[in-house]
């Protein structure tokens, strides 16, 4: 059982708490200073509390309540204060995952200096969702051919993309497409609102459809400028 | 060659330019009300364009200046009708896609309406940065087991897990996982920082790697339920 405590139940911790209700094997406590944020809230979640967090002392009564906790989320925007200061908490508690919504890059930068100069592993998975689903969209955005682009570490990327005409008919054997392209099509689907099937070598593209394909960024880049 | 019309320089719109910049076919026009930041952008774009768009003549006015565009990208915060009323105009104007960078469900359900109540296909891609990347990190914070989670459409998805104890050691012939857990390991590596490397019948997974499987997310779900 992970417990998990999510602290601030704005846009990002209100969403955050109705996905977690659906999984198994976690307990989630909730803690907003605002009473409809907390009232929005309860039915998701195993307990909630009413804690301004501006006050140092407010995170310890919380977790006199909880017990030891394996995870945290931090989603209160407004004061950066209340979140370094809280985070800096959870970790000194001895809070193994601490996932933080940051204001920008320099407040993230605060926040990893902290967990770095710390003792044990690093706890913070630092978020901020301006920034992050910018970068995400970017392939999306240069180019209708990406309907989806997601990376995979450094090096490698899966990206849904519409079928070139030119590959679709005939099956991927005949495309070659590992050897041509370094590319490996790992599912394909009718269209954009389909369900993916799996690619086998004698799966034969059919005209419109959409290709869900892994590879090394550079080669996936290199596709999409071939048939852009 | 692309032309992309950003209109809004703030977190969001600034770091989606600074992704185009590395981008071939595209060509990015930027808007913004504030000098600070149309000078943080400039050298990432081909023309900046100073403009408050709450009032509606601005549009035009640089529209005339760029010519017809194919792509708009709103990221304008503050002011949800500026966002909607740019909206409503570039897609009067013929603008086939347009990133919409929403403030909340009802905004996006506004927006929504107003695309599906024109002629021609749907123009408008909506995003809500805290909602959507609290729906996409739910995976990592209910188990330590799962490092990325990537739902590809309504039934499949990827995920980035632990490789449990009990596979180690073995091949990914022996381990059957196709047949027995229905999922495909596409991909694993050392470990979370080390480059992602082809996976195939004969890879031996060794102990605390990491891999990376598709399936669907019903089968995603059973497996860490079995090793969490
Ligand atoms: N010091 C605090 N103690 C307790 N709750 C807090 C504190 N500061 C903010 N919150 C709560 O956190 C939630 C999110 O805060 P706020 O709305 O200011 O940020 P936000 O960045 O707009 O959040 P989101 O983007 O998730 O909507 C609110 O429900 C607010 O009541
Ligand atoms: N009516 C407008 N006309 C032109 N530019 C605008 C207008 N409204 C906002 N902007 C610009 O859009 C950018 C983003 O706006 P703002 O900072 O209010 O929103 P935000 O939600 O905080 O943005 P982000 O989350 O991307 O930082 C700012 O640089 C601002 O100058």
């Amino acid at each position: 059982m992970n417990k998990i405590l999510v602290l601030g139940l704005g846009k990002f911790g209100h969403r955050l708490i109705t996905e977690l209700a659906s999984r198994e094997g976690v307990r989630v406590f909730a803690v907003d200073k605002n009473e409809k944020a907390r009232q929005a809230s309860t039915k998701y979640v195993h307990e909630c509390f009413g804690a301004n967090l501006d006050h140092p002392e407010s995170l310890g009564r919380i977790m006199e309540k909880t017990g030891p906790v394996d995870t945290a989320v931090l989603g209160m925007g407004g004061s950066m204060n209340a979140t370094t200061l809280t985070a800096l908490h959870l970790r000194q508690r001895g809070v193994g995952r601490i996932f933080i919504k940051a204001e920008d890059e320099q407040h993230a930068e605060v926040l990893n200096a902290i967990d770095r100069g710390m003792d044990g592993p690093h706890a913070f998975r630092i978020i901020i969702p301006e920034i992050d689903q910018a970068a995400q969209i970017a392939g999306r955005v240069a180019t209708d051919l990406v309907k989806q682009e997601v990376s995979l570490g450094d090096n490698w990327e899966l990206a849904e993309l519409s079928c070139p005409d030119r590959m679709c008919g005939k099956s991927l054997a005949e495309l070659e497409v590992r050897q041509r392209y370094q590319l490996t099509i790992i599912g394909w689907r009718e269209s954009g609102d389909s369900p993916l099937q799996h690619a086998t070598a004698d799966t034969i593209l059919p005209e419109g459809c959409e290709i869900t394909a892994v590879g090394e960024k550079k080669d996936i880049a290199r596709f999409v400028a071939e048939f852009d």
